[in-house]
């Protein structure tokens, strides 16, 4: 189980191998935009179906753990290392660059933060919240006539989100 | 105006085409389920670790009934048929789960992802709780989110709205506000139907000064239930309909023919009618009278408590301008004197002569389902199908079209909002 020791949970301790990454530079909030398909839209009716069969549960973290220095009650677990090669990585093409601010804006205006292509706090805070998997902007294989009435309805500018 | 659902969407989905849900082409806010009724699922190997299973089922259950209280849509959990045969199946799951191909990322971030007319998972390494406890994310609140994606339903960002991608911690009692109802009736239309009967019921309170005020309240019967709708909102009141028995004890429970709130300077009494009989309701004790405090017992027969009147009746109002009830059966109306206790003299009429058309041809004719003298626009209503027709005012619509004469009929189309049926199954959620 995961450690708690108030009657009502409130204590209740995630190892940090369970939490999810958090946004905290340009390059996971690079990630993050791409994933909800700032920077390019997601085709995420396609992303649904595994090529297991059956059902399962497993849970698959990444890494292994240092187990070493584990005393009982100490629920802190060292965080595996992650790969970060952004150092090694040559001048950033211009054209993703781009691309990037203009993704951090489309977001930023979505959040109702400044829009100013900068990676904020403001920004860094609003991409950490709980938030739903689904993607804000997806592809479309059709090419379908939206009704301007419609896309206002539902808040969308037509010609920034759909295809 | 009487809405078809076909003119919202160009719906090519007819359900699940031989077991795949990967049926093709779509947009958000372009295409729908094209049937009415849903069956879902919370799958036994995807409990979540946090919650009893009852509350789970509880809480998701509530989830889809606050769809169907603002859509033509019913949900029916179904915990027996084969899986292919379910249409929506939800899962609690961790990091890789249920066979999904988008691993959940542990706790924080996302706490759920759905498909276009098809499953719903939740990371289960989020804090998922019962709804108005105060900490965590509300399961609820996540679960309608959810089923709005596989509804149909995009991300929309606009204040206030139940599909923000981001999660609001819960404010006390949140319910889908007045634009995503319109969202979900853009993909699936209105609601629509008949009725039994409508009335105001009016009561007497007093104010913490010891003024005496008069209220009224606004009731929409159909079959066995009923709803309460909130004219200053133009809505039904939130998590209804709710069950004739549960609000009104002692009346039919499957439903009643017409409701007249008789209130004068003499009389203040409740009808219910319903086939050959009717009951008068006792507000102070809140259910039927066995006996009234005129000795009348309950149920009584029509035919005795207001001599000239035939039944079973279509359905009655009480015009309180001039203290006559007025029963429709048929083509003809009845004006009954309250005070003389007898039908006005030349009555029976045709409804078309008492109510003239004010367009010939334009006019329900007979067989009204429920006439509504409504306190908040001061004007009778009838109803038929999913058709209404106002009659004309004494003075306001007359003084603004002269020409119009005195109790002519008007159309008016959607003036009462969202009064939706949820699955029998769903009425005690």
């Amino acid at each position: 189980e995961k450690l708690f020791h108030s009657r009502d949970h409130s204590d209740l301790q995630i190892p940090s191998s369970h939490q999810a990454e958090l946004i905290t530079d340009k390059d996971t909030a690079e990630l993050f935009l791409s994933r909800y398909g700032f920077i390019r839209p997601v085709n995420w009716e396609e992303l649904q179906f595994d090529q297991s069969t059956g059902i399962s549960n497993d849970e698959d973290f990444p890494g292994e753990e240092d187990l070493s220095g584990i005393q009982e009650g100490d629920s802190s677990l060292s965080r595996a290392e992650t790969d970060d090669d952004d150092d090694d990585e040559d001048s950033p093409n211009p054209t993703e660059s781009q691309a990037f601010i203009s993704a951090l804006r489309d977001f930023q205006m979505v959040s109702g933060l400044s829009v100013t292509g900068l990676f904020d706090d403001a920004t860094k805070a609003a991409m950490n919240k709980p938030r739903c998997g689904v993607p804000d902007k997806e592809t479309d294989d059709a090419t379908e006539e939206v009704h301007d009435s419609t896309s206002s309805a539902l808040g969308i500018n037509t010609a920034t989100w759909l295809t | 105006k009487n809405t078809d659902t076909s003119e919202y969407s160009n719906k090519t989905f007819s359900g699940v085409l031989n077991g795949s849900r990967h049926v093709g082409k779509r947009a958000w806010g372009n295409m729908a389920f094209s049937k009415m009724v849903l069956k879902w699922r919370l799958i036994g190997e995807g409990y979540s670790s946090q919650l009893t299973i009852q509350d789970q089922r509880h809480i998701i259950s509530l989830a889809f009934r606050m769809w169907s209280e603002v859509s033509p849509l019913e949900f029916i959990e179904d915990t027996s048929s084969p899986l292919a045969d379910v249409d929506i199946k939800l899962g609690f799951g961790t990091g890789r789960h249920l066979g999904c191909n988008q691993k959940f990322d542990g706790t924080g971030r996302e706490f759920a992802h759905a498909w276009f007319l098809g499953d719903i998972h939740f990371d289960d390494d989020e804090h998922f709780t019962a709804p108005n406890t105060g900490s965590g994310i509300s399961l609820l609140k996540v679960a309608v989110h959810e089923i709005g994606h596989v509804l149909g339903l995009p991300h929309i960002y606009r204040t206030g709205s139940i599909m923000q991608p981001s999660y609001l911690p819960q404010e006390s009692g949140f319910e889908i506000n007045w634009m995503d109802r319109k969202s979900i009736q853009h993909l699936y239309g209105g609601c629509k139907g008949q009725y039994n009967t409508v009335f105001d019921w009016i009561r007497k309170e007093r104010t913490q000064y010891g003024e005496v005020v008069i209220r009224f309240n606004t009731y929409f019967m159909r079959d066995g239930w009923y709803w309460l709708y909130e004219n200053r909102t133009n809505r039904t009141r939130y998590g209804d309909p709710v069950a004739l028995q549960v609000g009104w004890h002692g009346i039919p429970p499957d439903g009643v023919d017409a409701c007249v709130h008789v209130w004068n300077r003499n009389t203040d009494a409740v009808y219910f009618f319903k086939g050959t009989q009717y009951w008068r309701y006792d507000d102070d004790n809140d259910q039927v009278f066995t006996v009234d405090p005129e000795g009348h017992l309950y149920p009584r027969l029509i035919s005795e408590g207001f001599p000239g009147v035939p039944s079973p009746i279509d359905t009655a109002f009480y015009d309180r301008r001039d203290y006559h009830i007025y029963f429709f059966k048929g083509t003809y109306v009845y004006v009954f004197d309250v005070t003389a206790t007898r039908v006005s003299p030349g009555f029976p009429r045709k409804i078309t002569a008492v109510f003239p058309a004010v367009v010939s041809g334009d006019h329900p004719g007979g067989s009204i389902d429920a006439a509504y003298f409504s306190y908040t626009h001061n004007a009778v209503f009838l109803f038929k199908d999913t058709l209404f027709w106002r009659v004309v005012g004494r003075s306001r619509d007359r003084w603004r079209r002269p020409a119009l004469p005195r109790n002519d009929l008007l159309k008016v189309e959607e003036q009462w909002f969202d009064i939706c049926n949820v699955h029998p199954s769903a009425l005690k959620v």
